[in-house]
């Protein structure tokens, strides 16, 4: 579904100096995969997972979606292989402040220019599922911290997409309602959607296949997430 | 220290339809005191912490903070208060997004007028007892999730304040970032400062010397939240 081979990212401060966020990342994630990745703040799993959805580019090495290499086509083609292939909860929700629960999570139904009642109904039915039903009506700054991450993982699912990238999905939730959003990516990935989450929690992790560890723009490798 | 005596607040929504937040809080703070405030997603932690430090108001009820009848006062000593007493982390983090970090930490220093040399250094020892040593010059969109929070948690102590309430300090970090941010608060709590954390985690709850359980807009009693 989605291969990286030795991604490097760096960012360049005004001053000069310099952040290595990637250095050297190669890995694989199958179709139908369900992958924890987890890491130090700071270590670079936000940029990794930015990486992987051509939210940004690396500055060397290549990544491969569904097939293609998205490094080396032009940038004009991928928000349309974004839009088919990819549900992007944001560790900062990216909500829009003036459309409600509802209209945010229907919205890329809208794009896709899906009957209004039918995306309607969708929207709904996925904010019943995460326990938003009395709040459907509510803009972000009329939401606690948990339900606009809710409001975020629902726009995220909306359109069934194949690869499911969450970051840090549970940080602002307590450890049932984790469960009610866990339990449902666990139902997803049984269905064949393939899906990573980037957490800090490890209860959120154990719901995962693999754990894939990082630390300082480095994917460990088994011996040396031992220690080694 | 603060003290809340059967605190209603409810929200109404243009449609009619209405959010009871807080149904009658009773909640005794004491000088010292080191609290950790734990409940589902959406049960009013956020409201009942904003309500405490003044940053809004309740329907009914009084809150006292040290010593002062804020429910009693003209709105306008709210701030003068809130300066001098109280050092909030926001669960959205809020900061400047055109200041860096430093700039971000040092600003309540800056308006008490405190030389803007002294205010550096401080704020610089408190961002490298976060770890952030290394990221002072950044700006918010140039730093991990975790890294904000930091800075967020950082501007709240920068000026020692007697009562510190953290809304999910700990939401974005790891467990060893955890650790530094927790003992940190240990630390000032053992100096005399008042400190009210807000969490979903167990591990940063087992820092304070009490953990008060809220549902649905209350307060539980010991036995209710025993299950009786
Ligand atoms: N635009 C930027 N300019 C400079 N440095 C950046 C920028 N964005 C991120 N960084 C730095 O790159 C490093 C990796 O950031 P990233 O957001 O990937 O970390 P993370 O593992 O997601 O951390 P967290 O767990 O705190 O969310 C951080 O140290 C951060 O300060
Ligand atoms: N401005 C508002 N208008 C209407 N309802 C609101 C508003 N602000 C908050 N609410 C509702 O009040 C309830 C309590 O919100 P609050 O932010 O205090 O919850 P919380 O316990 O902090 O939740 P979380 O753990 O998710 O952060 C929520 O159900 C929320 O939808
Ligand atoms: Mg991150
Ligand atoms: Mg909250």
């Amino acid at each position: 579904m989605a291969r990286l081979t030795n991604v490097h990212k760096t960012y360049t401060m005004s001053a000069g100096n310099v952040v290595q966020a990637l250095r050297g990342v190669t890995l694989d994630i199958p179709r139908g995969a369900f992958y924890a990745l987890m890491g130090p703040s700071g270590s670079g799993k936000s940029t990794l997972l930015n990486i992987i959805g051509s939210l940004d580019r690396p500055d060397t090495g290549t990544i491969t979606l569904d097939g293609t290499d998205i490094t080396a086509i032009s940038p004009s083609e991928l928000p349309d292989i974004r839009r088919r292939l990819i549900g992007f909860v944001f560790q900062g929700f990216n909500l829009i402040p003036t459309l409600n629960a509802l209209e945010n999570v229907a919205l890329p139904l809208k794009y896709e220019g899906i009957r209004r009642r039918k995306a309607r109904e969708h929207a709904v039915e996925l904010l019943e599922k995460m326990g938003l039903g009395g709040r459907i009506h509510h803009r972000p700054n009329e939401l606690s911290g948990g339900e606009q991450q809710r409001v975020a993982i629902s726009r995220a699912l909306i359109m069934n997409p194949p690869l499911i990238l969450a970051d840090e999905p549970t940080g602002e939730v307590d450890t049932a309602t984790s469960e009610t959003i866990m339990s449902l990516l666990s139902d997803l990935n049984e269905k064949g959607q393939t899906i990573v989450v980037v957490t800090h929690d490890p209860f959120t992790a154990s719901y995962a296949e693999r754990v894939i560890r990082m630390r300082d723009g480095h994917i460990l490798s088994p011996d040396e997430e031992n220690g080694e």
